[in-house]
């Protein structure tokens, strides 16, 4: 997990680029 | 084969589908079309050329890296739309998006192509394959540009690019994934959405031809990561602490 935070923390997210 | 395929999916189960990833794509694809043609006589500038030519070659290298994973937050926000794509586990969500996620940008770059003057959107204007010269990697750009003109010859409309770009994504042959037969299922129910699409479109002889892409796209993604790689061993400390972290996770773990 701790390899691909990055990768988790944008699956997790519900805010995106397309929001922001 | 079509032969592993389900015999039948109801049509307007295939329509909903098509629908939603194409509502998906359209969210999430970084730029309009109508954005991008109102944007479409801007080229860069000779000075602005000789700009980027003049940069030092880790420089460009690092604003590369920034434009791909800023275009790779897109995809992500794509795949995250895709019906079931979220329900699979963690595992392949990662798995899938490591492996596919550049090669949806290398598709999606064929609606910022312009393939009468060979250019592409990039850091705000229409640039040519020599302002990429400082990356000193002109076999790839040259490859790069060459898979855009082809994909954009094929004029894909927003929904066939949607579903290809889906079904590219969910590919079932990717190397770790746990749960390959539900990516199996999803990859399918996908492959037959974008043929009723075609069909739809009149355009089912073009599938053949973009089925073959993928060939392409693969090779173009592991020439990408033998570039970073020879870029790497001479520039170990500006990847570390100057590329952004999801490209390094992506691409240089």
């Amino acid at each position: 997990k701790e390899k691909h935070k990055i990768l988790h923390q944008l699956l997790q997210n519900s805010t995106s680029p397309v929001d922001l | 084969s079509n032969g592993d395929l389900p015999p039948t999916m109801p049509m307007a189960e295939l329509d909903h589908l098509a629908q939603i990833i194409s509502k998906s794509h359209l969210e999430t694809c970084q730029y309009l079309r109508e954005e991008l043609q109102q944007m479409s006589w801007q080229s860069f500038l000779q000075d602005e050329v000789d700009s980027y030519q003049n940069k030092p070659q880790e420089v460009m290298w690092q604003l590369c890296a920034v434009k791909i994973t800023e275009a790779i937050q897109y995809v992500v926000e794509f795949a995250k739309r895709i019906d079931g794509f979220m329900d699979l586990c963690q595992n392949d969500q990662i798995v899938l998006l490591k492996a596919g996620s550049l090669e949806v940008v290398l598709l999606r770059m064929c609606r910022v192509f312009d393939s009468q003057n060979n250019t592409v959107f990039f850091d705000g204007k229409f640039a040519g394959p020599e302002v990429f010269k400082a990356l000193g990697c002109d076999d790839l750009i040259m490859a790069v540009f060459d898979f855009a003109k082809s994909m954009c010859l094929l004029h894909l409309s927003e929904d066939e690019l949607a579903l290809f770009s889906a079904f590219i994504l969910l590919s079932a042959d990717r190397s770790w994934l746990q749960e390959k037969l539900q990516v199996e299922k999803l990859q399918q129910k996908t492959q037959l959405a974008l043929q009723h699409v075609l069909q739809k479109n009149q355009r089912e002889d073009g599938v053949l031809n973009k089925v073959l892409r993928v060939t392409a796209l693969r090779s173009l993604c592991s020439r990408h990561t033998e570039k970073l790689c020879a870029f790497r061993a001479v520039y170990p400390d500006i990847v570390r602490t100057h590329f952004p972290p999801l490209y390094k996770e992506l691409f240089s773990a």
